[in-house]
This record gives C-alpha cells, sequence and structure tokens, in this order.
C-alpha cells in the first residue's frame, strides 16, 4: 500500500526529535 | 501530515485516466501527473499496467521520468538529462520540491550551502523564499530557518515513495523503535517498584517508631 | 411643530438630491424630537435618527453620526421593524468602521452578512448585500488589531464556506494561517479600501501598512528561529532600523517572543530554554502520526 508506505517513511524520520548540542545538554 | 492524506484522491485520478489509455496517451498522463501541483506520489501510477508497457516502447522516457520523480532527484535528472523528456518549469519546481523531501530523508538539519548546490539555488533569499512559499507552505515541510547557522531544521517531511531495499530500513527503525520503548517501558516499571517499596519501608518503618513511641509514653504515665 | 418638521423634511430631500449631505442631515436634526407639543411616535423618532447618522456618513462625519445612532440604540428595541432594525445595523457597523473599531465593526458586519431575508426586507438584502458585508467583514478583521478577539473573528470567517468566493478570500487565508503577505498582494487588498481605512496613524505609516508589519513579523517568528534585520527588512519591505524598531516594540509588549542582538544585527525568535517545550510537541506528534497510520491499517483492514 503505497500510501501507507509513504506514512510510514515519514513517521520513521520524524525522530530523533530534536537534533542540537543545545537540546542534548537540556534533556541530559 | 496534511500533504499526504491528500496525495491519494490525487494520485487515484491519474491513475483512472492510466487505465484507458496505452502508448502515447499513458506518456500524456505521466506528463500530466509530474505537472500537477500538490502531487507528490507517483507510486500508484507507477505500478499502473499501462504505464509498465511504457518500457521498452518509443516512450519509454515518459516511464523512465516518472520513476525520476517517484524516487529521484533534481541531481540526477541533470545527470541523466540526455535520456529524459526537457521539464517544464511547474516540473522543475516539482522535481526541486521532492529533493527536498530526499535531504530532509537523512537529515535533520539541511544546510543553506547543501541546498543551494542540489536545487541550483545560489542567492539566500531566494533559497528561504523557496523553502518558505514551495515548501513549508505547502505543507511538504515542517520546519525552521536558522540564519545564524544558514541551514533549515527539519521536524518533519511528507514521505516520498518507497525505493528498492527501503522497507528494509524501515523494518529495522521501527524494530529499534519498539526495543527501545520495552526496554524504557521496563525501566520505568523498575523505578516505580522501586519507589513503592522505599514507600511500603518508610510507612513500615514510621509505624514501628509510632508504636514504640506510644509504649513509651504509657510507660511514662 | 408639524409644519416646521414637514418644510425641514423637504428641503432635506432637495439637499439629498442634491448630494449635499452634510445640509440635509442638519437641516433634518432641527426636527424637535423630543416635543411635548405633538405626538412622535419611537418609529418615526427612530427613523429619523437613523437617516441623520447615514447622511452624516455619506460625508464621512462619524463623530455626528454617531451622536444620533447612539440616539437610535435607545428606541431600536422597541420599534420592531424590520427593516428599521437592518438601516440600525448597517449604519451602526459603518461607523465604528468609520471610527477604525475595526474589530467591532467586523462583528456587526458579520452579523449582517448572517440577516435572513424575509419578505419585508426581501427586496432590500440580496446576495450582492450579504457578501458586501462578509466582505467588510473580512477587511475590517484583517486591519484590526492583533490578539485573541481578532484570532477567534479570523478562524470564524476562514471557516465559513461563503468565504471561499470572496476576492479577498486569498489574503483572509494567508492572514489567518499566518502567513508572509508579499507586497503585490497587500497593495492589491489596498485598492479596494475606503478613505478612512487608508489614513496615516500616528507614526506616519497606515492602519493597513502597520497591520501588515506586525503580521509578516510574527509570521517570520513561525519560521525562523533566528534572522539579520536586514533579511527581516528585506522580507517585511522596510529598512532594517524599522524593522528593529517594530521587533523590539512587540518584544516588549509581549506580542512576541525572542530576544534582540544589537551587536550581531540578530532577532532570535525562540528563547533557547524552550527547546525541551518543542521537544515535548515533536513526540506528541510522533504519537498522532502514529496513530493515524494505525487507524488508516484499520480501515483498510489490516
Amino acid at each position: 500500500d503505497h500510501s501507507l508506505l509513504r506514512q510510514v517513511s515519514s513517521l520513521v524520520r520524524r525522530l530523533p526529535a530534536i537534533d542540537s548540542a543545545h537540546f542534548r545538554e537540556e534533556f541530559l | 501530515m496534511e500533504v499526504e492524506g491528500r496525495q491519494v484522491a490525487l494520485v487515484e485520478q491519474f491513475v483512472l485516466l492510466a487505465k484507458n489509455v496505452r502508448g502515447r496517451g499513458a506518456a500524456e498522463i505521466v506528463k500530466q501527473a509530474t505537472c500537477e501541483p500538490g502531487l507528490f506520489a507517483f507510486g500508484e501510477l507507477l505500478d499502473t499496467p499501462s504505464i509498465q508497457e511504457l518500457q521498452g516502447s518509443e516512450h519509454a522516457a515518459a516511464l523512465d521520468l516518472l520513476r525520476l520523480f517517484a524516487h529521484g532527484t533534481w541531481t540526477d535528472y541533470k545527470n541523466h538529462a540526455s535520456s529524459l523528456p526537457p521539464l517544464t518549469p511547474p516540473q522543475i519546481l516539482k522535481l526541486k520540491q521532492l529533493t527536498v523531501m530526499s535531504l530532509a530523508e537523512n537529515s535533520k538539519t539541511l544546510p543553506y550551502d547543501l541546498l543551494s548546490n542540489e536545487l541550483d539555488i545560489s542567492n539566500t533569499r531566494e533559497l528561504e523564499d523557496f523553502v518558505i512559499n514551495d515548501c513549508m507552505y505547502t505543507g511538504i515541510l515542517d520546519a525552521k530557518l536558522d540564519q545564524r547557522q544558514r541551514r533549515v531544521e527539519v521536524q518533519a517531511s511528507a514521505g516520498r515513495d518507497i525505493r528498492p531495499g527501503q522497507l528494509q530500513i524501515m523494518a529495522g527503525a521501527l524494530e529499534d523503535w519498539l526495543k527501545t520503548s520495552e526496554e524504557l517501558l521496563q525501566t520505568i516499571q523498575e523505578k516505580v517498584t522501586y519507589a513503592e517499596r522505599l514507600s511500603e519501608e518508610h510507612r513500615k518503618h514510621k509505624a514501628e517508631v509510632d508504636a514504640r513511641k506510644d509504649e513509651a509514653t504509657k510507660s511514662l504515665k | 411643530e408639524d409644519q416646521v418638521s414637514t418644510i425641514r423634511e423637504g428641503v432635506a430631500s432637495i439637499y439629498e438630491r442634491d448630494e449635499e449631505w452634510t445640509q440635509a442631515a442638519q437641516m433634518l436634526s432641527g426636527i424637535d424630537l423630543d416635543t411635548g407639543m405633538r405626538v412622535v411616535d419611537d418609529r418615526y423618532k427612530l427613523e429619523k435618527c437613523i437617516h441623520i447618522a447615514m447622511l452624516y456618513l455619506q460625508d464621512d462625519d462619524a463623530v455626528n453620526a454617531e451622536t444620533f445612532i447612539k440616539k437610535a440604540s435607545f428606541l431600536v428595541n422597541s420599534c420592531k421593524e424590520e427593516a428599521l432594525e437592518l438601516q440600525y445595523k448597517v449604519c451602526y457597523a459603518r461607523i465604528l468602521d468609520a471610527k477604525r473599531k475595526f474589530q467591532e465593526a467586523a462583528l456587526r458586519y458579520y452579523e449582517l452578512s448572517q440577516w435572513e431575508k424575509t419578505n419585508t426586507v426581501a427586496n432590500r438584502v440580496d446576495e450582492g448585500d450579504l457578501q458586501q458585508a462578509l466582505t467588510a467583514a473580512v477587511t475590517c478583521t484583517i486591519l484590526a488589531g492583533a490578539g485573541p478577539q481578532r484570532s477567534r473573528m479570523l478562524a470564524t470567517l476562514y471557516k465559513d464556506e461563503r468565504c471561499a468566493a470572496l476576492p479577498v478570500y486569498p489574503i483572509l487565508q494567508k492572514v489567518y494561517l499566518e502567513r508572509i503577505l508579499r507586497q503585490a498582494e497587500v497593495a492589491a487588498f489596498a485598492q479596494d479600501l475606503k478613505p478612512h481605512q487608508q489614513a496615516l496613524t500616528a507614526d506616519g505609516s497606515t492602519v493597513l501598512a502597520r497591520a501588515v508589519i506586525e503580521h509578516n513579523l510574527l509570521s517570520a517568528s513561525k519560521l525562523y528561529t533566528n534572522i539579520t534585520f536586514l533579511e527581516l527588512g528585506a522580507l517585511l519591505g522596510i529598512a532594517p532600523d524599522k524593522a528593529e524598531r517594530i521587533a523590539a516594540r512587540m518584544v516588549a509588549q509581549d506580542r512576541m517572543k525572542g530576544s534582540i542582538d544589537q551587536v550581531e544585527g540578530i532577532i532570535q525568535f525562540e528563547t533557547e530554554t524552550e527547546e525541551i517545550k518543542q521537544w515535548d510537541h515533536q513526540i506528541a506528534a510522533v504519537c498522532f502520526a502514529v496513530n493515524g497510520i494505525l487507524d488508516n491499517m484499520q480501515k483498510k483492514g489490516m
């Protein structure tokens, strides 16, 4: 199902949610 | 993302049209679909028998073009331009939008220099206008622009058609998520159990202390 | 008194014919409506007050028009005549518009756009009039100052199916979705504005220009984590230092979140402590996306 696969592809790329040095500091 | 919801209805129109045509007609459908504003999904059309039949025919270039729009980028087009039909401005715009979607697949941050090279847009204002008007406002990209760092910070992007081999990667990512989620839930459960145990010990200790206090009070009286 | 009233009405109609609106209004306002010498019913008083207010409005005299519409407001409830009630509401909306109370005017115009046709006024309220009222509601909402009331009005208008057919719909959509407004589309919108809507404010800019700049600044804050004032000025079509001044004012008034680095000439829209909150939103979006996929799978019988 192309539509579902596209949705899953988009979903999988959502994580990591944020990828920055400053975020990693705050998260820790 | 909202734009993904609209893709099925849009592409279905072309799939229905393609069912009733062959050869030149099918090639024309490919051209219309690749020009259609708001359409970024081509997998269903690619699977249509009449489109697949273009393989090896005089209109094979149309099939190659459709494959490019399904999986390729602007750079791929430039590298194979001699064997592909020339693109109209709407097609060029769409292919550049699809390129951004592909770039967002691999990285959460897209440097301006990378975008500039991949999209052949050297002027910063033009590049930002393209990202804002043609990617963010069309709903294919959720992002923020960082002028200080000269990059686009991607929050989410609409999904393109799946390339062969990509399915394994996606399945692997989902398995990782599942594993991490289960481990995290287990860790949380352990913490909860520990906290409950600690709380129970504290309660018992307090009860013991209170009992001894009462006893001491009674004996003093 | 009766004869005087009749003469005044006659002279006023001549002034009206000659488009001498203020003179006609002054002639009619000389009729003594509060006299104890003759019986004057509420309907007559209401009709006169509304008529006088309308005449003053024709000459853009909102102050005098307001005086008479206020008198009418005491009478409108006791007089259950639909045609007069409609005239009163139209006049009131136009006065608010003329006095640049755009938010209130928008509400009144929107109410008017939903006026239901009845037998008594069927030949005076047609689709064109309703559409005109709706367009006026959109225009006034766009000109109104940003805030929760305006946001609610924008949402109401955007979701009203009738607005999709209006020429102002594209700009309404952009304002509602908080998108950057380009100079060309603002210029096209400005062409249909009335003179009082294009008047200059204290700082020398028009109401529309100020509303657009502030809107675009807020739109930019949604698009950028930071931007130089040079680029911001280019985006907004104004000088960089003006962009900085307006941005600083909006930040000071808490209408926009951000911090300004004057040395680097850059505005940071989000304070850095908000990254964790941003992360929360992203995680929520992931959960929402997962739910969406599961729903789709269920619909397809998987």
